[in-house]
């Protein structure tokens, strides 16, 4: 992974472009400032199976929403950025980047439009899910743990845990 | 499939058992089938105790004691099956400041050859890292990013047991 | 017993808005009845806004801000339906120094009128209480109790936000 | 509260005296040393409805099994010493000692004895309950928060939430 951009994703107002350097980087910070918000913005692009996973009820509670004083956006946005080089991803090109997009639909209360992009072209999750299997990324996978999940494993039924591996196998 | 599981749960066991060794410094962990002859038929268990322990049911462990044969899990995974880059999310919380330095510890080890994130609030996990990413809040609940923290206005220590015992 | 709960409510309410404005330093937290005409019909909802926010779901509110909410329901039951003595394990496991500081000079001022027990790993915790003690393992899985541990050996210090901003 | 005695519960191998003093007392040791099992122990004595919530299958889990090297001890029992001057326990004594003991019975396999005693003499658990309940003091109460709990209230439905405080009341 490259980089991961965050456009009005939940407190992430602005357009940032977070870079993602090899090796180990550690991500620190007050409570509440938006660590994980950071890690609910890869779930959410890696398309997850419920929005109760990234804390929001419906897929607009992700849309920024201007805080106390601000005026809330109108959409969101993630890009995740791989490095392609070695073709790991079956695309032909050096870098793949995947965009979701969820916008507030106008008119329609709680309304929402939501579209997928790889390198700036439309897509549908299916494709992703084709693309990220061959890397051995999923937003389901033992790569991935949220806040509170650590002892998850070791909590799980004896049940639970076989079919984990069954994913793997 | 019956094939495919089990090569799973081979390959996966040796790593396990090392690896918990390691991050216990002397423990001892395995996993077992519940029904070795379908393993469709039962579950997957996990046995694991500390150095100078006996075996107990897994939910009498202590809260750190769990976290780390969780973390051992991972990184057993990591090594039969890896994936490109892992996110960690308060890995940490319930480690005392030795286990804290450890698992961070093996996180730089792993980290040759993946990409590891991992968000956390103790200085003994953070001074391991080769990059620190600040993440705070500013006005109208907006998050701000610092690319490099200086670690040492970082103040945290943490407990060094031998002080405590 | 509707009038029983409906009083109960009543009185908690002001405490609990109280309570979290101080340990959130701003925020805005309130109690109410999903049916307020027959309160058995419906359940009892928490909106908590932590300073400079908007009100979303409670779901929504990170680790460290869900725990003070609760930590702040706990206070607050605690002024209108006093206990002789509380433990509380870890409570501080997922708070930054910050906070973990503010719910210990908490305890520590409602220590005044009960029995608090703390069990902590966090410096900035111990730091507050009037005594510490230590609780390490021996040989043989045997737990040995140190009953005055001298805060001064336990070198543990938080990340002051200050620093990170 | 002035003490709590434990001997033999869990990793409390021999017996020990813990006072408890006034104002506030903290608790601070390496992972797996003990700390939590003396929550467990307090909630023992405070009969819990289930030896789940004290990480027991068996209540003779509960009895220190003597670690790597060791013998394994046949009974544990636990005590908590209750300042009584002002009476609030409804007992003619100034100091209330409650006590539970659990001992494996000999040649069944998991059978065991378990008692309470009252300052020394045999009770029944009912009588533990009317004790506690006039001085506010129970196993299911607020002011216990086991390990991992700390946001119980805020992950619980609003059903559950409004009969927390029915109990109350
Ligand atoms: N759509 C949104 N717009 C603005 N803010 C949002 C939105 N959705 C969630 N938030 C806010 O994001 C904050 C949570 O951030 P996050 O969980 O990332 O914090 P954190 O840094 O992980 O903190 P902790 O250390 O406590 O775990 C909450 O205060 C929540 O109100
Ligand atoms: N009957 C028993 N005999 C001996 N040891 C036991 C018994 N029951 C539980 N234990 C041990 O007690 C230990 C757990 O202790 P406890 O949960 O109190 O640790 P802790 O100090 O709270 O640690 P943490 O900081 O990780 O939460 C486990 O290692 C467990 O094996
Ligand atoms: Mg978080
Ligand atoms: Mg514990």
């Amino acid at each position: 992974m490259k980089e991961i951009e965050l456009e009005n994703f939940k407190s992430f107002g602005r357009r940032l472009r977070l870079p993602i350097l090899s090796g180990y980087t550690a991500i620190t910070g007050p409570n509440g400032g938006g660590k994980s918000n950071i890690s609910d913005a890869v779930i959410f692009v890696l398309g997850p199976k419920s929005s109760r996973v990234i804390r929001a009820g419906r897929l607009t509670d992700l849309i920024y929403d201007g805080g106390q004083g601000g005026k809330p956006a109108d959409y969101c946005r993630v890009s995740l950025v791989f490095d392609n080089e070695d073709r790991t991803i079956p695309l032909e090109a050096g870098e793949v980047r995947l965009t979701r997009y969820v916008g507030r639909s106008k008119g329609v209360k709680d309304g929402y439009n939501s579209y997928f992009y790889v390198n700036g072209r439309k897509a549908a999750l299916a494709d992703f899910d084709t693309l990220l299997a061959n890397a051995r990324i999923s937003a389901e996978g033992y790569n991935i743990v949220q806040q509170g999940d650590v002892q998850g494993i070791v909590d799980m039924t004896p049940l639970e845990r076989r079919r984990v591996l069954e994913d793997i196998a | 499939k019956k094939q495919g599981l089990l090569e799973v749960i081979h390959a996966l066991q040796p790593n396990f058992a090392t690896v918990y060794a390691e991050i216990s410094e002397g423990g001892e962990a395995s996993l077992e089938l519940e029904n070795g002859e379908d393993p469709f038929a039962g579950g997957l268990l996990i046995r694991a105790r500390p150095p100078e322990k006996r075996f107990h049911r897994l939910e009498a462990l202590s809260g750190g004691e769990k976290s780390l044969v969780s973390m051992a899990f991972i990184f057993a995974l990591q090594r039969h099956d890896p994936s490109p880059f892992y996110l960690l999310d308060e890995v940490d919380q319930n480690l005392d400041a030795v286990n804290a330095e450890r698992v961070a510890r093996m996180v730089r080890m792993n980290a040759a050859s993946a990409q590891f994130i991992q968000i956390s609030l103790r200085k003994v996990s953070l001074k391991e890292a080769d990059h620190i990413v600040g993440v705070t809040m500013g006005h109208n609940g907006l998050s701000k990013v610092i690319m490099q923290v200086n670690l040492d206005e970082v103040l945290e220590e943490e407990i060094p047991q031998a002080e405590t015992a």
